[in-house]
């Protein structure tokens, strides 16, 4: 089973959003999806009403006191468990010179607990390409990439694209990615045109299903839902339940 | 003359494209705007095609070599002068620990050129609390914070609020700042209700005016301008220049 690192480092492309709902679309089909909050604003932990009071209950006490990841899982309203983020997580973003190992620390981590055997690993990542989303990478069998259909997220893109390459020769083996584009405004000329850059420009490596901009999507986090369980009508859980399918039918999610 | 941080620690809420337009209008009235990319992913300096080959080029030349950063000020044909922003200035925020001063290093060279003296300075930052935000927040004279008018941001806003606060102490003195709505949708609910929520929250310290969600805006990087170039009768073209009026009127950008 897979861990994927659902990984950008543009801001606001939809890295959280993706994270709950694809988790969400997991466990709905019987899944058995786990997250982990990678990032110190920890928005994700706050939608699954999870931020812990101290740091001590945070992914950053692996980092600080070795505590087992195992031991920081909870549950969740929304039905699945997370290991949640905390403010004081943005410490080990400096921490680079500190040891080259801290990049590893995170693999060792999860397998050391045998997260991803059984189901689904989704790392949510804080949009800035240090110690923490680098740890993801590298701990991750396969990179999600969710783009925003905008221009500037295009250039985020093809810095993510050049990232991820450089980072094979660090790690001497092919890092597999999905780009997939969301926000997509089917009214806007540029959405069209965006996409079609993604396609030139990503090929195989791009999602056949884009994630429309619906409201829906933007509203859930108001009621700490994902929005199959806030909008199960609407495009926004239409698109998510796609993706997941299409994810799940070309193993991506193994 | 103000030296002004756009400050948002929360991804894609506008911070460039609202430093880009704002620059633009400043000009456009005859000010002298400088721009200052404080983001190693510089997507400002790509829209101003100023991108340094190397860091040399960039205001990571002042903090790796004590370079003056008047020497590092370039001429853009979006009309006005910016200081380039390079990948490799992301090595800054790996600096906490290494010297306290290091945060009051753009302070000391701004002050030392005269910069924000006779015009206004413009600094964008990147999504991240970390050594070059906070050196932003130290170096200017107030905080603009443009805010998207969706849930996540509403935590975001919410966040930023506590880190000036508790910077407050620090610095002792009071950091003027201005929250910005941006991306506002005036079809959806969900914008409305943010709105309340904002101006309940940040009283006077939310502009009147707000940025309307309009594909000019989300155009004009892709020909490298800023959207009164790009769309001069657009809705994002009068929004901006409504928000420029507003600052201007209210002193902020003195
Ligand atoms: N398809 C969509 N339709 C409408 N709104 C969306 C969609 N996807 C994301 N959003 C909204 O856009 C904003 C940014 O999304 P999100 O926070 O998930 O991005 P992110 O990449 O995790 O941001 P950050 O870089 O700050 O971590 C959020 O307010 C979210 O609700
Ligand atoms: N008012 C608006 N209408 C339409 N699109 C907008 C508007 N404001 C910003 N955008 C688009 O939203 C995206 C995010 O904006 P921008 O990159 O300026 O945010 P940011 O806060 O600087 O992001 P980051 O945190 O990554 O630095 C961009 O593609 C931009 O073109
Ligand atoms: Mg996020
Ligand atoms: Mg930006």
């Amino acid at each position: 089973m897979a861990r994927i690192a659902v990984f950008n480092q543009k801001g606001g492309v939809g890295k959280t959003t993706t994270t709950l709902n694809l988790a969400a679309a997991i466990a709905a089909r019987g899944g058995l999806p786990l997250a982990i909050d990678l990032d110190p604003q920890a928005h994700l932990s706050a939608i699954a009403r999870a931020v812990p009071r101290t740091s001590d209950g945070s992914i950053y006490a692996y980092y600080r006191d070795a505590r087992p990841l195992s031991s920081l899982v909870v549950d969740s309203p929304l039905g699945w468990p997370i290991i949640p983020a905390h403010i004081e997580l943005a410490k080990v973003d400096t921490q680079f010179g500190k040891g080259p190992n801290i990049l590893n620390r995170l693999r060792a981590g999860l397998a050391r607990d045998g997260f991803g055997e059984a189901g689904s690993v989704l790392i949510d990542c804080c949009p800035m390409l240090g110690v923490l989303s680098l740890s993801a990478i590298f701990a991750a069998d396969r990179i999600l990439v969710p783009v925003s259909a905008d221009y500037l997220a295009v250039k985020g893109a093809a810095q993510v694209d050049r990232t991820l390459n450089a980072l094979q020769r660090v790690v001497g083996r092919r890092i597999e990615r999905r780009y997939v584009i969301t926000r997509f405004d089917q009214r806007r000329k540029m959405s069209w045109d965006i996409l079609a850059t993604f396609k030139a420009r990503f090929g195989a490596d791009l999602a056949e299903s884009r994630i429309s901009e619906n409201v829906s999507i933007a509203e859930s986090p108001s009621s700490e839902r994902d929005v199959f369980a806030h909008a199960p009508a609407s495009r926004g859980a239409a698109d998510y339940g796609a993706l997941f399918e299409e994810l799940e039918a070309t193993g991506f999610l193994e």
